[in-house]
Parts: structure tokens; sequence; C-alpha cells
């Protein structure tokens, strides 16, 4: 990613799987 | 050009994979120390440890459905390092240092040695 412009997203990426359903 | 760096997301996908671990989703191995089992998955195991490398790309015993660790080894040692593997998170017990060292020697979890070697070096007095 050199040169590439890079932002930063510091929230979750994914969904959270539950520790029990 | 640009892209979008998710700063959470390795710990994110680390957190998901613990849980999965704790209600035994996709785990494919047990690993039996003395008479204590442990459920995990190999991807991170091999991921983390020099040894479960060795074994999981081993034709003959990747599909092993259960390893024997060696009788040495000390399964709260093990518990912490598991735990390690899947939190980033080593629990440090000055009473279990020794356990934790020797079982990450054996495990080939070099960094991990090497911070339970400084953690040895900073509190002898």
């Amino acid at each position: 990613y050199e040169g590439v412009n890079t932002i930063k997203e510091m929230g979750r990426s994914i969904h959270e799987i539950p520790r029990q359903d | 050009d640009s892209c979008i760096q998710f700063t959470r997301h390795a710990s994110d996908v680390l957190l998901n994979l613990n849980r999965l671990r704790s209600r035994d989703i996709l785990t494919d191995v047990t690993i039996l120390v003395n008479r204590q089992q442990f459920r995990a998955h190999k991807t991170v195991l091999m991921a983390c440890s020099g040894l479960f490398y060795s074994i999981f790309t081993d034709s003959l015993k990747c599909s092993l459905n259960a390893i024997s660790l060696d009788p040495k080894v000390d399964p709260d040692g093990f518990a912490i390092l598991l735990e390690f593997m899947y939190t980033s998170r080593l629990s440090l017990k000055e009473s279990l240092i020794m356990a934790i060292m020797n079982t990450a020697i054996y495990l080939q979890m070099d960094h991990v040695v090497d911070t339970c070697h400084r953690f040895i070096k900073s509190s002898d007095p």
C-alpha cells in the first residue's frame, strides 16, 4: 500500500459473535 | 488512490475466534495435557506455536483429532498459553512463571519465552 492514502477506521470491522445464543 | 484500514480488524477476528472456541464451534482438535482436555482450532494453534505448526503441516498427523502432549507439560501453564493465543493477553502469575516458560519452550513460542525471561529478570531482586 506504499503511496496509497490510508484512512484509518477505528470502529468495529465485523459483527460480534455472541457469547451464547 | 486510498484505502481504509480497519484498525480493530485483527483483534475483532481474534475475539470472534475465542467466542467460537468457548462455544465449541468448528473446533477441530482436542489437546490432552495429562488428564485435562482443551478444545481448540488447529489453525489458531499452528499460527501461534512452532510445535503445532510442525504437527499440523505433517500430512500423517494433520488429520488427528486428538493430540497428547508430553506428560511433563503443566496443564495450568498450557491453559494460560492457550488463552494468550486467543486473546493476546499473557497472564504471568509468579507462581506459574516457570511452568508457563517451560511450556512455551516446548510449544516453540519463542517471543513468549523471551517475555518470560524478561519478567523473571525484572522480578529478581
